[in-house]
């Protein structure tokens, strides 16, 4: 399936520098790690679970870079005032994870 | 810390 994934490079680089920034160990992060900064995004906690289960695309209960960038995504959208969607469309599944 | 039958791999939850 080659459809292309709507985080854009120059958004992609941007939540890459924010992973980084978390001290990502092994290339993953853990709910600890991510969770106080999607509460940053003062959305209601429902609200960041359903992020979070919609980018953990494995449910290891962490995020790598691919993952992390689906729950910032999901983020910016919702603080943008688009709903959060239930289940992931085929566009926001990282090419590497499909 | 999370509720029985939730997800366990959801800090969220």
């Amino acid at each position: 399936v080659d459809i292309p994934w709507v985080v854009k490079p120059e958004e992609k680089m941007k939540f890459d520098t924010i992973f980084d920034s978390l001290g990502p160990v092994g290339g993953m992060l853990t709910g600890d790690k991510v969770k106080p900064v999607l509460l940053n995004s003062k959305l209601p906690v429902d609200i960041l679970g359903r992020v979070w289960e919609l980018s953990d695309l494995n449910r290891d209960g962490m995020l790598d870079k691919d993952e992390f960038s689906v729950a910032m995504y999901l983020v910016y959208r919702a603080l943008e005032g688009e709903p959060v969607p239930m289940s992931l469309p085929p566009p926001l599944v990282p090419p590497s994870k499909r | 810390q999370y509720p029985a039958g939730g997800s366990s791999t959801n800090p969220f939850l």
